[in-house]
């Protein structure tokens, strides 16, 4: 997996 | 968005609401570690800068200002509003000892060198560490009042809940952000020893009082 750009995570 | 991440979010919620409200209605800051609030509304402010940039969702975006705007309250709260109850002569924790390093950390392990991205690395690492002040408060005055254990207890389940999120994103989205993952481990442990005594003592009825 990639880490990504928009962080939809808080 | 999964029950894992939708539950940890709302404990998270929980804990804010459950601290603003022990301290509004007892009108005091007694057992509460301004250090760690401090640390906190830096963790939102670092982590949040996003707003400008980009937008996910409303439930995001209110999440976010939730976040920023309560933790700054309970910080003014803690130094000004409810000063006088304040304890600060059991909050000495040195703070330094964790921006500094966690700063280097997020300067050196990072997913992009660009300033938003380590702004949010560093808020990740500190956050792992920011409730330390608060479990020292504790250890150090030997005791902990019910209601800042069932903030503590929302406030640690919130991350457990989120390594769950992140085992159900892994298998089925093949997302998987290593940054995220170790520092939410981390500080899932830091809890540990405290989700012990919350479960032994607090759910019988007693208080958190450690021995002398």
């Amino acid at each position: 997996g990639e880490h990504e750009e928009t962080k939809d995570e808080l | 968005m999964n029950i894992f991440r939708l539950v940890g979010d709302m404990s998270h919620l929980l804990a804010i609401i459950i601290l603003l409200m022990k301290m509004w209605k007892s009108r005091s800051v007694a057992g509460i570690s301004g250090k760690s609030q401090i640390l906190f509304a830096i963790v939102f402010t670092t982590r949040y800068l996003d707003l400008f940039t980009s937008f996910v969702s409303i439930y995001n975006t209110s999440m976010k200002v939730f976040f920023i705007g309560t933790s700054y309250v309970t910080v003014y709260f803690i130094y000004q509003h409810f000063k006088p109850t304040y304890d600060s002569n059991h909050d000495t924790f040195r703070v330094e000892f964790l921006i500094v390093p966690v700063g280097g950390l997020a300067f050196l392990v990072n997913h992009e060198f660009s300033l938003l991205e380590i702004l949010w690395t560093f808020s990740i690492y500190l956050e792992s560490v920011a409730i330390l002040p608060q479990l020292f408060m504790v250890s150090k005055t030997g005791e902990a009042e019910s209601i800042t254990s069932h903030y503590l207890f929302a406030l640690g389940s919130y991350r457990a809940l989120y390594l769950l999120n992140w085992i159900y994103r892994y298998y089925f989205e093949g997302f998987f952000d290593l940054i995220a993952v170790v520092a939410g481990c981390v500080q899932t442990i830091l809890y540990c020893d405290f989700f012990y005594l919350y479960i032994t003592k607090v759910l019988k009825g007693k208080k958190i009082s450690l021995p002398a």
